[in-house]
């Protein structure tokens, strides 16, 4: 019966530092390197080209969680309007993520319509503003300093009175560990389903690819507080790679929805996990 | 905790009279897995290991301590020593004005950055200039305009020409004259968000560098960066060349290891940390603190 060959260490090395450079975590470095190992069992493990391949469709395996609905899909199976409720921590773009997407909207012949439910933040509703106006779509928005669930309500109320599409509400960033910012979230939430039963319909948790193992703990505080049903991933155009959503995959299955890859209305892509995986490992 | 980890390590150790290879293996072993969970760069751990080991090895075991805690101590002199030991802060010249200017990634925290900083010196008494130098983000001038005129500090726009331009090295250059001949103490140059590895946007900071001579170039960043701070923080020391660092939302549960791996590549002081999102949130960096956050 054929005896598998040790895979050189050196190559195995090599393709555990690459996944560690690329924020996976040590913890899931391990685990992937030992269902590596497991996988090569009997195979020639000397050959660098078998080891890439088995590690690759590990990867992706791992990942299936990750490789949900596409955005447009989710829209057109379901209700209208559709609200999307859009979070993070603090800068890593969720304003500009909404207008990618309302401008992808508009290409395809649905109507968006913004709400500018960050009221603390400097120039948070302008900047809004700015981009509703280039794409050419409309804003809800109150003075700065109002309460966001009242603009988050008055959005929704108006998408409903005047029959749009899709709604896409900002939110101001806020660090997950602040007790009072993730009940204002949960009231924004409440509020909301108030008005729009079942809304919010996806509840999009934005994370900056340059971080490092604190988006895991930021994913499961954003979704206890507003139960997330899918993730974007921005600044990919960077050098950072992200790697910590295949531990946010694993623990808590949530989908990647979208990938941002640059600061342009255009710059947004579909999330697709195999050149993800390719994008971590060459 | 980590020392609570070692505690366990060491406990079969006590007695024994010299720190061996073998029994700081282990204990190796659970500070480089404390260090990449707390998000410091692997290469730097890899060093970082090898300096502590090399150092352990042979120590007598002090009477007055056990092992474990004789490689904790090892441990955190060699985070103080890497964490640096300058005077954290930012002294003006000694001829105004003094200018700083702000890099970094874009979301690192900037703009408000700039807003703190005004308002830290404000405080002094000193008279403060803003400058408005991203003509790209939207409504990014109108964000520091809001924040100079909460904390009433002037704020330094582009005309209508220079806007349409968009050409930050003049927008700088107007900025830095206007302060000089108007007798600020200090001017704040708020660029707009970059990548490292745009050739493009990193020679129009070169530019704006040669053009206006800053005495301060501070690289923003963001506390909860991972793996990447290295990459970033030494594209930006190698091309701009910087004086200083500014580590944002530090009150956030991010254990910052990402502050080891930029001082570790840029050698340069961290000058403040940002801890919030008003105005008021601005510390002076403490090495101290910082190292046994990264440890967990
Ligand atoms: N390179 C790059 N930059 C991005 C991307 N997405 C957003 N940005 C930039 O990141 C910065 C912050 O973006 P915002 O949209 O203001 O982020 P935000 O989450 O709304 O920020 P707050 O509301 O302040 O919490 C801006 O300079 C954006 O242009 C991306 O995919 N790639
Ligand atoms: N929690 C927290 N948030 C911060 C801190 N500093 C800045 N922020 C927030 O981070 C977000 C981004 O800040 P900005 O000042 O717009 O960042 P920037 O670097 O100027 O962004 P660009 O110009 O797009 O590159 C905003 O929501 C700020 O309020 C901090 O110390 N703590
Ligand atoms: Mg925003
Ligand atoms: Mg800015």
């Amino acid at each position: 019966r054929l005896r598998g060959r040790a895979a050189d260490p050196a190559v195995l090395e090599e393709f555990e530092s690459a996944l560690i450079a690329s924020d996976l975590g040590v913890r899931v470095v391990d685990r992937v390197m030992e269902r590596l190992k497991k996988q090569l069992q009997g195979a020639d493990g000397s050959q660098t080209g078998l080891v890439h391949r088995v590690l690759r469709d590990t990867l992706i395996e791992v990942l299936t969680p990750a490789q949900g609905l596409p955005l447009e899909s989710l829209l057109a199976n379901g209700p209208k309007p559709f609200v999307i409720l859009v979070v993070g921590v603090n800068g890593v773009g969720k304003t500009t993520t909404i207008a990618k997407i309302a401008q992808r909207l508009v290409q395809a012949g649905k109507v968006p319509l913004l709400v500018a439910a960050d009221t603390f933040r400097a120039a948070a509703i302008d900047q809004l503003q700015v981009w509703a106006d280039r794409v050419g779509v409309g804003v809800i928005r109150h003075r700065h300093g109002a309460d966001p669930a009242a603009v988050a309500f008055d959005g929704v109320a108006a998408a409903k009175a005047r029959k749009v599409d899709v709604v896409l509400i900002d939110t101001a960033g806020r660090l997950h560990t602040k007790s009072n910012l993730m009940d204002e979230l949960r009231k924004i939430t409440r509020v909301i389903a108030g008005e729009c039963p079942g809304a919010p319909h996806e509840a999009l948790l934005v994370l900056d690819a340059t971080v490092g193992q604190n988006a895991l703990a930021q994913a499961r505080q954003f979704h206890q507080a507003v139960g997330v049903t899918g993730l974007v991933l921005t600044k990919l155009d960077g050098t950072a790679r992200g790697g910590i959503v295949v531990a946010i995959a694993e623990e808590l299955k949530l989908p990647v929805r979208l990938i941002g890859v640059g600061e342009s209305v255009e710059d947004l892509q579909d999330f697709d996990s195999t050149a993800f995986v390719d994008a971590l490992i060459g | 905790s980590l020392s609570e980890k070692f505690e366990n390590i060491f406990k079969k150790l006590r007695g024994t009279g010299v720190l061996t290879e073998q029994n700081i293996a282990e204990a190796l072993k659970e500070v480089r897995l404390a260090l990449l969970e707390a998000d410091v760069n692997f290469k730097i751990v890899k060093d970082f290991i090898e300096r502590v080991r090399e150092k352990a090895i042979g120590q007598e075991v002090l009477k007055s301590l056990t092992p474990g805690h004789q490689v904790v101590k090892v441990v955190w002199e060699e985070l103080r020593e890497m964490m640096g030991r300058e005077r954290a802060g930012l002294a003006l010249a000694s001829n105004p004005p003094t200018v700083v200017m702000m890099v970094g990634l874009q979301g690192a925290g900037k703009t408000t950055t700039c807003g703190k900083l005004g308002r830290y010196f404000k405080a002094q008494g000193k008279r403060v200039l803003l400058v408005a130098a991203d003509p790209r983000r939207p409504a990014a001038g109108d964000q520091l305009s809001s924040l100079g005129h909460d904390l009433e500090i002037d704020v330094h726009r582009a005309d209508q020409a220079q806007a349409a331009q968009a050409d930050v090295v003049r927008i700088c250059q107007a900025g830095v004259e206007r302060g000089r001949d108007q007798g600020y103490d200090l001017i704040v140059l708020d660029t707009g968000g970059r990548l490292h590895i745009d050739d493009e946007l990193m020679g129009e900071l070169v530019a704006v560098k040669a053009a206006v001579q800053p005495q301060e170039v501070l690289l923003v960043a963001d506390a909860m960066t991972g793996q990447d701070a290295v990459t970033m923080a030494s594209q930006f020391e190698q091309r701009i060349g910087l004086t200083g660092v500014v580590l944002t939302k530090v009150e956030g549960d991010a254990r910052g290891g990402a502050v080891l791996s930029i001082r570790a590549v840029t050698g340069k002081p961290i000058k403040f940390l940002g801890v919030g999102e008003k105005l008021d949130a601005l510390e002076l960096f403490h090495p101290d603190r910082m190292a046994s956050r990264i440890l967990g």
